[in-house]
């Protein structure tokens, strides 16, 4: 089902702590450029999906926001 | 599977456990039997023996906690994260985590976490392993109801755990290869019938085969928005249009609500409480996308209908107004969301006040100003404002046919 409207905006800040608390996505606040951070997280949204077996796109679509929604351990999945 | 870096496991095969306190959520005695089971099916494949200790410390700590608890990573409410536990090591190494925020339950439903299943997965870390990438594996880290009743680890939890332990010294009493790879069976019937798993009623009006798109004699047991899609349902089928995708998709009720039956007599969604509500019989269930709110099903009755009325065949949500038309029969009652109760003045005759429509509804919903009343195969579209008829099409004109 598609996420509540009223959530989407929220979805990018909540993949950020999602692959933070799970896939040792860390932002990088001392690069100049947004671009850097969103090449790195594209790279752990890849490593999610390719987890779970889902299309490995790099981009925060439907299906990756449900399944990093859905009730889960707190235990990370990749360790650095 | 996987295990931890440098594959940390206990070095002994007596390993103790305590529980440091309890959920409200449950029986005391029923939380230690969810636990002692949860530990039985690791015994169960490996030489570990689990001695439960009520006092000092034990390997494995357990406690139910909400929030910041003292360690490094907090909990964050319901939902989200459940629970987690720590590979073995001294001090917190092996102790094991449940969020005090979550609703746990003994049995598997769809309004709470069962306990049994969370902590044989958490005990699973205490024991040494990491996540499964494994549909189906219990180590798998995205919480699945399923039925647990004869519960047997998946082969890939066997190979995990047999990888730092090795199998049991003894002839287990029963083979430790799983008697079924999981991924490839359907989801068994709920362990215990509650009210919210009508599941086993008969669904007689649940078709043995989906009927063709633009069947020209389709009809509808319900239609309701939900997110900006248009869901229509028949049976135990649902046709879904999506702004997200051109082509109509095909889906079962229960892809998306498991634990709902087939069969639905209406819907309809409260778009700005992200709710959708589902009546079947004289029962009502509300969901927000895949999750249905706690405390139902509960009785129609509780709407404000007379005792006579045993289901309604469609409702439908003015947006504008908050008020729910809920039809039965050729009479139509309305429902105030705002304060939750019927309105006086009703129930009134369907053709009264919907110029044109002179019958039953079998389904409704409301799109772009109208509101879509399903009579047979046809579908008449109606002005919210002045509840005039404005056109007739067939009941599939949806679905592009």
């Amino acid at each position: 089902l598609p996420v509540a409207p009223e959530t989407e905006n929220e979805d990018m800040h909540f993949a950020q702590k999602y692959l933070e608390n799970f896939y040792d996505f860390k932002e990088d606040k001392s690069s100049l450029f947004k671009s850097t951070n969103l090449a790195h997280m594209a790279d752990k949204i890849r490593e999610m999906q390719a987890f779970f077996g889902l299309e490995v796109t790099g981009e925060l679509n439907r299906k990756t926001m449900d399944m990093m929604k859905q009730p889960r351990c707190g235990i990370p999945d990749v360790r650095s | 599977y996987s295990t931890f870096p440098q594959n940390p496991r206990w070095k002994k095969e007596d390993v103790t456990y305590r529980i440091l306190n309890y959920t409200p959520d449950m029986l005391q005695a029923d939380v230690d039997e969810a636990i002692a089971k949860a530990f039985q099916l690791w015994s169960s494949v490996t030489p570990l023996r689990f001695n439960r200790l009520y006092s000092g410390d034990a390997d494995i700590m357990i406690s139910f906690a909400s929030g910041f608890h003292g360690d490094f990573y907090s909990f964050d409410g319901p939902g989200g994260t459940l629970a987690h536990a720590y590979p073995p090591s001294r001090g917190i190494g092996g102790d094991a985590h449940f969020d005090e925020d979550e609703n746990w339950t003994k049995f598997t439903t769809y309004s709470g976490y069962n306990l049994f299943l969370v902590a044989a997965h958490e005990l699973g870390h205490s024991l040494g392993l990491g996540h499964s990438n494994v549909f189906g594996a219990l180590m798998y880290p995205i919480y699945m109801a399923k039925d647990t009743r004869n519960y047997r680890l998946h082969q890939d939890d066997i190979n995990g755990i047999q990888a730092l332990y090795g199998p049991p010294r003894e002839s287990p009493a029963f083979p430790t290869k799983a008697f079924l790879p999981q991924e490839t069976t359907e989801m068994p019937p709920m362990e215990e019938p509650t009210q919210m798993s009508p599941r086993e009623e008969p669904t007689e009006m649940a078709p043995t085969k989906r009927p063709e798109d633009c069947d020209p004699h389709l009809t509808f047991d319900a239609i309701t928005t939900l997110r900006g899609e248009i869901l229509f349902f028949k049976g135990s089928y649902v046709w879904r249009k999506s702004p997200y995708f051109s082509q109509i998709e095909h889906d079962t009720i229960s892809t998306f609500w498991p634990s709902l039956a087939a069969g639905f007599d209406a819907a309809y969604e409260i778009d700005k409480k992200d709710r959708v509500i589902f009546f079947k019989d004289n029962q009502y269930w509300a969901v927000s996308g895949y999750r249905i709110e706690p405390g139902f099903p509960k009785p129609i009755q509780n709407l404000g209908f007379p005792r006579t009325v045993k289901k309604i065949d469609a409702a439908v949500h003015d947006q504008n107004t908050k008020k729910t038309y809920i039809f039965v029969g050729n009479k139509y009652w309305s429902f105030d969301e705002n304060t939750q109760s019927m309105e006086r003045g009703y129930p009134r005759k369907i053709a009264a006040d919907f110029q044109g429509i002179g019958h039953t509804v079998d389904a409704a919903f409301q799109k772009n100003g109208h509101f879509y009343f399903f009579h047979g195969s046809n579908q008449y579209e109606v002005d919210i404002k002045n509840k005039k008829l404005v056109r007739k099409m067939k009941s599939n004109s949806w679905f592009d046919c």
